[in-house]
């Protein structure tokens, strides 16, 4: 299971002078370390997606929406709202998907080239809490299998 | 330059070896600005088989090498030492050569020598810049020219992922020397997508997972409307938001279930910045 502490790790290994080297790296020097994340003024957005996602499903690039359901901040409930907002016909509807004989979820295939996946027991970063059912997840996806 | 970019090895990688190669670098995207992505390929160990697959972490500002790499889907985890990595059994390049792209300048590792730069981050400029990356990071690894490609991130990344193949489809008949970005597919997990719902489906999360209470949920349905922009530009409605997104002061809101970080030997959080 992924360890709540994991960023501190990150931080130590990355701001190493031997990691940097070694990645060909250019440090910013010790007054500005690398940081797992930094603050951006971020004026240039826009409040939705949905016309790039249709016009990319229209074009014939597959897209998959997946969420692992227990991370509150995008939650579950957001991305299935999203895809129900793009009002598109469902192909196969909602059923699970297993891994090891278990439900590693739910998913719903839409007509034109969507389709929405929940990770159970997924958080936020969806690979670090649920990391097989991740795996097997972009594995079919890749190979264009359902 | 594919050459010098190789890794050799990184410091505290298992003794084991590894059967897959490993790039890291920068690639410039404007030569005026002194502005250059940094990025991470770690190929499959059977990568001329294999797509190429871009990931993006979101934010907007967080480091697809730390987190996405190092937290998620890489072939290594950094130990609680923060000098020693072990092997992710379950790392993404078992399926796909991963390329992961620190994205906008100022992410990472990744700079401009132009400040203003860091000033005016966008949407829009990090798309261009992610499509520049891509074209020429192309001719670093000409045997990904004519490769599936597929782009995939979290969070933020439900915009720029999306935004960047918009890019590529508008400007895949404009490629230069024989480039053919071959893309198939984008997956976007918890994804930012469309602020209204996005927001909506939210604090209905909290609701129906136990986090608020029935009052401050009535009190957002009876003051917020969530099908337009200003329907939720009152004060009634901010009250109401704000005092349910409390809860995000008191557990992992990335993950209810999941424990906090709790080791008071660690000092100075690297804190993750909000999804916007």
């Amino acid at each position: 299971s992924s360890d709540p502490c994991i960023d501190y790790y990150v931080f130590e290994y990355l701001n190493n002078p031997a990691v940097q080297k070694a990645l060909h790296a250019i440090s910013a020097g010790p007054d500005h370390p690398w940081m797992i994340c930094n603050d951006f003024s971020w004026e240039d957005t826009v409040p939705s997606v949905l016309p790039a996602l249709k016009e990319l499903t229209a074009n014939g690039i597959q897209v998959l929406v997946y969420s692992g359901d227990v991370d509150g901040r995008v939650p579950v409930t957001s991305s299935r709202y999203s895809v129900n907002a793009l009002k598109l016909p469902v192909k196969t509807p909602w059923h699970p998907w297993l891994v090891a004989q278990q439900a590693a979820g739910y998913v719903e295939v839409y007509e034109g080239n969507l389709t929405l996946v929940t990770v159970r027991g997924g958080g936020h970063q969806v690979p670090s809490s649920q990391p097989h059912r991740a795996l097997v997840l972009i594995k079919y996806f890749l190979q264009g299998e359902p | 330059l594919k050459e010098k970019d190789k890794i050799t090895k990184l410091p505290g990688q298992p003794a084991a070896g590894v059967d897959f190669e490993q790039y890291s670098g920068y690639v410039t995207v404007d030569e005026k600005a002194g502005r250059a992505l940094f990025y991470y390929l770690v190929e499959a160990p059977d990568a001329a088989k294999r797509p190429l697959l871009v990931w993006f972490n979101g934010g907007p500002g967080c480091s697809s090498l730390g987190i996405g790499a190092l937290e998620e889907i890489g072939p290594f985890r950094v130990m609680s030492d923060g000098k020693t990595l072990f092997s992710n059994p379950f790392a993404w390049n078992r399926v796909a050569n991963v390329l992961f792209l620190e994205s906008p300048a100022g992410v990472g590792f990744s700079y401009s020598n132009t400040t203003s730069d860091y000033d005016s981050n966008g949407d829009t400029q990090t798309a261009e810049d992610a499509y520049v990356f891509l074209v020429n990071w192309l001719e670093r690894f000409p045997e990904y020219k004519h490769r599936d490609l597929f782009l995939a991130g979290e969070s933020y990344a439900g915009h720029f992922a999306p935004q960047l193949a918009h890019a590529i489809l508008r400007y895949n008949n404009q490629l230069p020397h024989g480039i053919v970005i071959n893309l198939k597919g984008i997956a976007i997990g918890n994804a930012a997508i469309n602020d209204l719902t996005d927001n909506k489906g939210m604090l209905d999360f909290f609701w129906t997972h136990a986090l608020i209470s029935d009052e401050n949920h009535r009190e957002i349905e009876q003051n917020c409307d969530f099908n337009v922009a200003e329907g939720i530009k009152n004060p009634k409605c901010d009250a109401a938001i704000e005092k349910a997104k409390l809860v995000m002061t008191q557990i992992d809101i990335y993950n209810i279930y999941g424990p906090l970080c709790y080791n008071t030997s660690l000092v100075d959080p690297p804190k993750k910045s909000s999804v916007k």
